[in-house]
């Protein structure tokens, strides 16, 4: 990580398992999170799923349904 | 609404069910009732049965656990991920796995258990998440009264099943508002932190400058202690507080908190008590006062001394003539009034004190 804030990074690691949980991200380190294209192409499809603007970054609106209490039951997929 | 991949469904009506553990959180006979409840909904709308077992593998195991909690799909404690179920199968097909680790309650005082009941059975019977946000089965929780069910959700477990043969004529809960409505009227309007709110029943619209395409969300998925719908809404920006009505109480919120010693009687702001509601309610910058509308008056509130001004309240038809005699919902942006009356919008012009645009109401969402 490049010196993002702590804040940053709690935000990243909340998508990243957001993502495997209901978008079948694969596990395991993502090279500079940010930049990889499996976590930016799984951004996209939730953010689809979820009638956000598709953006591919980990923004405001995206993160506020991140946390959000649901269900876990994945939204796309087996 | 969605179905499992390779639609997964039980090919027959008659399911059976277990409950092979109960939650310490509420009595074990209310359990029974919540989920015979939940089951009863989607009878309610196909031809399914549902029989309960006391021993031996029923189709639909339901239990609460913890954690890992026995199917590699562990929990993650209080709140994020609530509960899980599989879709129709043999095994652990149809079950469904309660996280111990939240509240269970039987009302809206934390997580209610019929709610996510009734949402985990739908997956267990063959649908999958749902885009629709005024749906059961979208995938975050919200808390409603009433009949679960939306249209979505019923199309969604018909076109699996079919109705139920008995005929009865279901009461779905209302969809989401659709933005551009010709006949849309709004609830209430608000800026918040240079983005816009638009509430309409349950719902919200986003509205970000920069994105054409507002974000609807349910009210109470981001302000979970907030009334399923409101009158009226206005921020603040010196306090960075949004101010919500509903009937006769009004909450303060900061982002997503909401402020301590809220939600207030509106009679604190120096209302007479024979005002039960605030319709419109809209703070003008560039005078420090908050207007705020009721029935076919208006009052002027002084939000730095925390006082309502002498003089009012005042007629709406007589000080904004041309926009009717009551108003919906009022923001206000470079020196214009928008007042909002039914389906349509008024532009007022502050300085010239009149009404210079006439325009639909949900041009407000960019329609």
């Amino acid at each position: 990580f490049s010196s993002s804030s702590s804040t940053e990074i709690d935000d990243y690691l909340l998508a990243e398992k957001y993502l495997r949980q209901h978008y079948g991200l694969s596990p395991g380190l993502q090279g500079s999170r940010a930049a990889s294209g499996a976590f930016q192409t799984k951004i996209r499809e939730m953010q689809k799923f979820f009638r956000l603007k598709v953006t591919g970054n980990l923004d405001e609106n995206t993160l506020d349904i991140m946390k959000q209490p649901r269900c876990g039951v994945p939204d796309i997929g087996e | 609404y969605n179905h499992f991949p390779r639609r997964l469904k039980w090919e027959r009506n008659d399911l059976t069910f277990r409950i092979t553990n109960y939650t310490p959180d509420l009595k074990s006979t209310d359990v029974d009732r919540i989920i015979r409840r939940a089951l009863n909904v989607w009878s309610a709308a196909t031809p399914l049965t549902f029989r309960k077992l006391r021993e031996g593998i029923a189709d639909i195991m339901i239990s609460f656990g913890s954690k890992e909690h026995g199917d590699f799909n562990p929990f993650d404690g209080p709140n994020g991920l609530l509960a899980h179920a599989y879709p129709p199968g043999r095994d652990i097909g149809g079950d469904v796995h309660f996280d111990e680790d939240e509240n269970w309650t039987n009302d809206q005082s934390d997580y209610n258990l019929f709610i996510v009941a009734t949402h985990e059975l739908g997956h267990a019977l063959g649908l999958a998440h749902s885009s629709d946000p005024g749906a059961l089965m979208y995938p975050a929780y919200s808390y409603n009264e009433g009949f679960p069910l939306a249209e979505d959700d019923i199309d969604g477990i018909q076109d699996l099943y079919g109705p139920n043969p008995n005929g009865k004529k279901l009461k779905p809960r209302p969809d989401a508002p659709t933005r551009c409505d010709p006949e849309l009227t709004i609830d209430a309007v608000t800026d918040l932190r240079g983005e816009t709110y638009i509430f309409k029943d349950r719902f919200f619209w986003r509205l970000h400058p920069q994105f054409p395409e507002p974000q609807q969300s349910l009210t109470r998925s981001t302000w979970p202690f907030l009334p399923n719908q409101v009158d009226a809404a206005y921020e603040n920006p010196d306090k960075d507080t949004m101010f919500v009505f509903r009937g006769i109480r009004m909450w303060a919120i900061s982002g997503y908190d909401l402020v301590k010693g809220y939600p207030k009687y509106i009679h604190k702001l120096g209302l007479p008590k024979r005002i039960r509601k605030i319709d419109a309610a809209v703070y003008i910058k560039d005078t420090g006062k908050t207007l705020l509308f009721s029935d076919e008056e208006y009052w002027s509130y002084n939000e730095a001394k925390g006082t309502m001004d002498t003089g009012y309240p005042r007629s709406i038809e007589t000080d904004f003539p041309g926009i009717g005699d009551e108003v919906d919902a009022a923001a206000y942006r470079s020196g214009y009034l928008y007042l909002f009356n039914d389906k349509l919008q008024f532009e007022y012009s502050y300085i010239s004190r009149k009404v210079v645009r006439i325009m639909r109401a949900n041009s407000v969402l960019n329609c």
